[in-house]
């Protein structure tokens, strides 16, 4: 399986239909203090199914729909995709049936989130799932937030024998 | 389960030494599980010295060598179950040029090695150097992003906040 | 107590929204002080927004951007109150070049206006160019460090662990 | 009152005798990973009175002297000196006798810290109290160690007020 596309829309400071080409080998996002950079990838985190407000550097989740600016009204939407190549039939077996996957999240300022695969659709807990047959999900170790790189050192050694969770 | 934990351990610690190694261009570091009576409170010990220091507690290592330490651990578990992405935002911030270029050595190797694809946001001119493309956001209008494709040229202005950069 | 806890709170907030708007090139920030049946627990809190952006939950704010408010903050209590010394360890680690450029002014303008001796740590290279002398620390024998007075190409090849900085 | 120079002497890394000249305006330190710009800083905060050993990123105070490398042995004895320009007379009433303040701590392994002002023993908290009435101390918010800038930003909001005590 490939990741292959992220597309953000009233997502943070991405209100216009941004689609970001994920190739093969390093891509390098660059950009000054406060242009976005972060904000796309917890943007890849959410559609993943992160939970906590929190971690996305909010107080309660509608806070990642586009607030307004200065010169731009607040949204009432945010919706990102993912776009899995899935040519190699590697996927969660209920969701292998096809050569592209769309992981699609979408909130609703007030009245939550809703998920869908390739239009249908779905739980949180199955995106989950479909995320962590892949060794990843939205709180994976090989999702490395700024600021986070040396939790692993912080951490307790109890907590930190959690990661062989994830190698094993 | 306990079984399972102390094979992904074994990999995971042999993984561990190597990457270390390649990192701080030397020194010496091991991980140990330390088995309780009850597996599920199992501690995951980390010894490090770099090269040429005594091995000492963790806590006295410089902020670049966390990052280094840090990132040894990570791609060893990395390497045991690969998965299709890896981002990694600011993670080489607090290395200076000689580590930042090993770290690039390292992460274009699991690159090639696992075909993982690889999301580097950056500030440092050597990793934008490194990459096999590059994006740049702005903000031409205020509070509203845009992503773009640079070279590498651009890239560094864009980073700089020039205004040439915007147009 | 609570009269002067006041006193100072309304000279820090004049030259906290002051210092804000040179490090972010305008923007509006201010503090509040949450007054308390308490005054022992009176909360200090912090609002504000970059240029061209709504006033949001602090915690939205970019790494760089709440470095400067930060530094905003740090320099509009020291304003207030000078010492002698003020060392700053890598503080500017997350800035791009032309935060780093406005956080160099602020620096200098405050050590000129109230006589403070800084010790600036630094990993980049702007920054190293705006000091008035430079110390490189190098471990040519590993695990010792010795301090060394260098110019500004010398201090740039010791950050990048040249081996020719170690001669 | 102005800082004229730290001497750092078997103190971590610095284990051969060690003079920084801290001259007027803003003086730079820079240098690769570990080594040794933040155990400098380290010693001024050590002289100055920090009691915690945690804060200096060790499990108990002795593990700021020299530990020896795979070349050396270890040492017993960590000093660090302070020279502080007094012309002015500024310092506190009873130490305001000089021209120039040494203040010097000492640590041997196993049996702690001592502190001295001119060759004369002292508390440790008449140094804390030399420090508080400079505006400044190992825990001032002009000290800013690694990675503790945005400490403010975090910090809770009746933590934070506690910054208006030193600006007052
Ligand atoms: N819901 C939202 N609506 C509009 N703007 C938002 C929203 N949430 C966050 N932002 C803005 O996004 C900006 C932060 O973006 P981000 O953290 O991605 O910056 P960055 O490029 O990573 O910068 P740095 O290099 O400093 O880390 C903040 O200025 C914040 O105001
Ligand atoms: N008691 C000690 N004896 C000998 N060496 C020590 C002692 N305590 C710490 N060290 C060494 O000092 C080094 C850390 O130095 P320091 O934190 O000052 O580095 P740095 O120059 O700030 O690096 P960075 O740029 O990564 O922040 C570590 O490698 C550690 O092994
Ligand atoms: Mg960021
Ligand atoms: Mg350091």
């Amino acid at each position: 399986m490939h990741f292959t596309r992220l597309r953000l829309h009233g997502f943070k400071s991405f209100v216009d239909s941004t689609d970001l080409h994920i190739g093969t080998g390093m891509t390098g996002i660059v950009g000054p203090n406060g242009c976005g950079k972060s904000n796309l990838v917890e943007a890849l985190r959410w559609v993943m199914g992160e939970n906590s407000a929190k971690s996305m550097r909010g107080g309660e989740m509608d806070d990642v729909i586009f607030g307004g600016t200065a010169t731009r009204p607040a949204r009432n939407v945010a919706e990102v995709t993912l776009e899995l190549d899935n040519a190699h039939r590697t996927a969660t077996a209920e969701f292998n049936n096809d050569d592209t996957l769309l992981v699609t999240r979408q909130i609703e300022r007030g009245s939550g989130s809703d998920y869908r695969l390739n239009g249908k659709p779905l739980r949180r807990r199955d995106v989950q799932l479909l995320f962590a047959d892949q060794a990843t999900g939205a709180h994976s170790t090989n999702l490395v937030g700024q600021g986070q790189i040396d939790a692993l050192i912080r951490a307790k050694p109890q907590d930190r024998r959690a990661i062989l969770e994830e190698a094993s | 389960a306990r079984e399972r934990l102390q094979g992904a351990f074994s990999l995971v610690n042999e993984r561990f030494q190597v990457l270390f190694q390649r990192l701080f261009n030397g020194g010496k570091a091991y991980l140990e599980l330390l088995d309780n009576e009850d597996p599920m409170n199992a501690g995951l010990e980390i010894f490090a010295s770099p090269p040429g220091k005594k091995m000492q507690m963790l806590t006295l290592l410089s902020g670049g060598e966390r990052t280094l330490t840090a990132l040894a651990l990570l791609f060893a578990v990395f390497q045991t179950n690969p998965s299709p992405i890896c981002v990694l935002d600011e993670a080489e911030a607090a290395l200076d040029e000689s580590n930042i270029s090993r770290f690039c050595d390292l992460v274009e190797s699991i690159a090639r090695e696992t075909g993982t694809r690889f999301l580097v946001i950056t500030h440092q001119r050597l990793t934008m150097a490194r990459m096999d493309r590059l994006f740049g956001v702005t903000m031409g209008e205020k509070g509203v992003s845009q992503l773009v494709s640079v070279n590498l040229e651009t890239a560094v202005a864009i980073r700089d906040g020039a205004k040439a950069a915007a147009a």
